[in-house]
This record gives structure tokens, sequence and C-alpha cells, in this order.
């Protein structure tokens, strides 16, 4: 789906100019920090977010070649992993804590409030650590978000008897443009050849921590929606019972 | 139809060009 003449390097920048803005919560965070109010809080800002992460993975080239249903199929499956990876990313420079917006950002003890969280706050704080260790360079970051949708269906759609045998094909084709952006992305670092291919290794290795967090998110969600103690509404709703839908 | 149903936002999001400006 990718035009011929389009670099690596074009294809990060095109990638970089895809990036959401900062997003606002744009209320004062409810204090105090109760389990009710800081759902409410992160819900909030997760469907806000989503609502950018739809026009985000449009301007990914390539995205809007796929067929409604592939494109609706990928964001349903990658969305909580795009949103952690994003939240990473902003908390990197802040060790122990988890920024979530410009104007929402919680330690640990304050994540705590919310019943069963502290586990995923955990892990979140443990990978962005690791972000920090291996010093991410935004070029590295937005190709790695830009992997995670494409590859987030790989393994629930089959080779054979798809609705859309192209489908795959381009999917393909388009991650591996995008690993080629990645890998050029590290060799302009000038690290030595061996150590270029072991940055990558570790940098795709982060994936699987973020696949796993997610997984952890959405069953927490979808169990603070069951107990009724965070109203879900719209685009975020939808998500999540798609989700939901498909692991059932 | 029913899929378009279940995800009557995300297909709007995806078939539209509004600013996501407009919509947030």
């Amino acid at each position: 789906p990718l035009p011929p003449a389009l670099t690596p390097e074009h294809l990060i920048s095109r990638i970089m100019e895809a990036e959401p803005p900062e997003i606002y919560l744009m209320k004062d965070m409810n204090r105090p920090l109760t389990e009710a109010n800081v759902m409410m809080s992160l819900t909030n800002l997760a469907d806000k977010e989503l609502v950018h992460m739809i026009s985000w993975a449009k301007k990914i080239p390539g995205f809007v070649e796929f067929g409604l249903l592939e494109q609706v199929h990928l964001l349903e499956c990658c969305w909580l992993e795009v949103l952690m990876m994003g939240l990473m990313w902003r908390s990197v420079d802040h060790p122990g804590k988890l920024i979530f917006s410009p104007d929402l950002s919680l330690s640990r003890e304050e994540g705590n409030c919310v019943q069963g969280f502290s586990e995923i706050f955990d892990m979140l704080i443990a990978a962005t650590s690791r972000v920090r260790e291996l010093k991410l360079q935004r070029e590295e970051y937005v190709c790695l978000k830009a992997m995670i949708l494409l590859n987030s269906n790989m393994c629930l759609i089959s080779s054979e008897g798809s609705e859309e045998p192209q489908s795959r094909s381009k999917l393909l084709r388009l991650l591996d443009a995008v690993t080629d952006a990645l890998v050029w992305a590290i060799a302009k670092s000038g690290l030595p050849y061996r150590q270029q291919y072991t940055r990558l290794a570790h940098l795709l290795m982060l994936l699987s921590h973020v696949r796993h967090v997610s997984n952890k998110g959405m069953d927490h969600l979808h169990c603070m929606k069951m107990k009724n103690i965070v109203p879900l509404y719209d685009l975020l709703l939808e998500m999540l019972d798609a989700h939901i839908m498909h692991s059932s | 139809s029913s899929l378009k149903e279940k995800h009557k936002i995300l297909h709007q999001l995806l078939q539209n060009s509004t600013s996501p400006v407009d919509l947030a």
C-alpha cells in the first residue's frame, strides 16, 4: 500500500507528523483521590485520546488503504497498547510517576487508591524504566507505536481463507516498511553494527511487555465497568466491548 | 450492519474527515 518512493526517512517523517497533540484533562483532578475520582479522570482522558488515536492511525501511510473492517479490527486490538506506549513515553523523565496528561500525573501511592491498580501501575513504571534505560529516541518511539498498530491482529487473522486475501500481504509489506524505518533510525545513532541489531531486539522486546500490561489493564477496566465503579461512555465503551467480545 | 451498530463511533471517525478537535 506504500508509494514505492517512500524511503525509510520519509516514512518516519510521515509517522512523526501523524503524532497526536498533547491531550489535557481540562478539569481539576477531583480530590480527594478516591477510586471513583481517579477512574473517572483516567477514563475521561482515555476517551479523548482514543478520538485522536483514530486520526493518528489514518495518517500512518498505507492504513487507509485497508478495508474498513480491517481498520476497525486493527484499532480494536491495539488501542490500550497504544495508549500505554504513549503513557510510558510521557513518563520517561519522571521516575516513579505516570504522566497521564500534562495536567494529570500520579505516583504509585496515589494510584493505589484504585483496587487492583497497583500491579498494573508497577508494571507500567517498570516498563517505563526499561524505556529510560534504553534511552528510546522519538523516531524509534513513533515506529514502535506504528508497529503495535500493524502487528496487533497478526495472530488473529488466518493466512488462509481470509475474506480479503490481499489484506494480510499488504499488512506484512507495510510492517516491513516500518521495520526498515526503525532499522534506519537505529543506524542513525552511529552505534557499531552489532549493537544496532541488539538494540533492535531490545526495542522489539519492549512490545511484549506492553501487550502483557495492556491485557492486564483491559481485564481491570472490564472489572471496574462490571462493578459499576466507573461509568464508561462513548468510544472507550465501544472499544472495551469489542475487545471483550473478541476475547470471549 | 450489526457490526456497524456495535462500532458506530469508530466507523464514523474512520469514515469521515471531521477533525478530532471538533469531536473531542
